[in-house]
């Protein structure tokens, strides 16, 4: 009889892996000539459509809705670039030193030079190849996106122990799926949490360059990743 | 939340909270 203890936890990870949005694509505008604010837009529009997304699957999170709408905003307002960025890390995993940022819009070192986004690019790949070498699998991509999420270390947060509930939950979660999938690695839930200082210091730089895009004033933003940039 | 208005409503559409 398993322990009756760890049923809820698995079903967490499970959960997870139900709610994953589904694919997204960029769906660049063909009647734009190649270059900089072709890229940039094409980026910016499809950050805009999957904060969308984000907002729709943090509430799909077991606990996140209990929240205050308060804290939820919080977290979510610190947190937004990190899921961005992590979600560009696990589509390209596949890859060979390309960032796969939607479905239909996979970079280059060559295409990120000419259009723009080498910094980004330059960025973000260090994340990737950690990902790569810890090989991380589906379920821990969707556990870790959530532990991001509740672990954003909001300035604004009313209710402490609620958060920390909620990472806790997930914390037990990611740990209780290591135990079972990879008993031969005691440390990997370790391994896995510590690539979330890379993510911060990837996600403050996207952040970064997104905030030096907006102030010249070159590229369409929609409203929400202006929102979104201005809560940074 | 007057100056985070998109996610503040996006957030309030209604969805019923998950509980596992």
């Amino acid at each position: 009889i398993p322990p009756p203890a760890k049923k809820p936890l698995t079903k967490i990870v499970s959960h997870l892996l139900v709610v994953e949005p589904e694919k997204i694509y960029a769906m660049p505008d063909p009647s734009v000539p190649d270059g900089d604010i072709k890229a940039l837009t094409t980026l910016c529009d499809l950050a805009d459509r999957e904060l969308v997304v984000i907002i729709g699957w943090a509430k799909h999170i077991p606990g996140f809705s209990s929240l205050s709408l308060g804290d939820q905003m919080s977290l979510l307002q610190s947190a937004w670039m990190e899921i961005l960025v992590l979600s560009i890390v696990f589509r390209s995993l596949a890859c060979d030193e390309e960032l796969v940022y939607a479905e239909d819009y996979a970079v280059d070192e060559e295409r990120a030079r000419s259009s723009g986004l080498l910094d980004l690019h330059v960025a973000i790949l260090p994340l990737v190849r950690r990902f790569k070498k810890l090989r991380v699998d589906k379920e821990e991509f969707v556990t870790l996106k959530a532990i991001a999420l509740a672990n954003s270390d909001s300035m604004h947060i009313e209710n402490l122990e609620a958060v920390q509930r909620l990472q806790d939950s997930l914390h037990e979660a990611l740990q209780d799926f290591e135990g079972c999938q990879h008993p031969e690695d005691p440390r990997r839930a370790g391994k896995l949490l510590m690539t979330l200082p890379l993510l911060r210091q990837t996600a403050t730089k996207a952040v970064q360059h997104f905030y030096s895009v907006k102030m010249q004033g070159k590229v369409p933003m929609h409203k929400l990743f202006l929102e979104m940039l201005e809560a940074k | 939340k007057e100056k985070h208005k998109i996610l503040h409503q996006l957030l309030q559409n209604s969805t019923s909270p998950v509980d596992l």
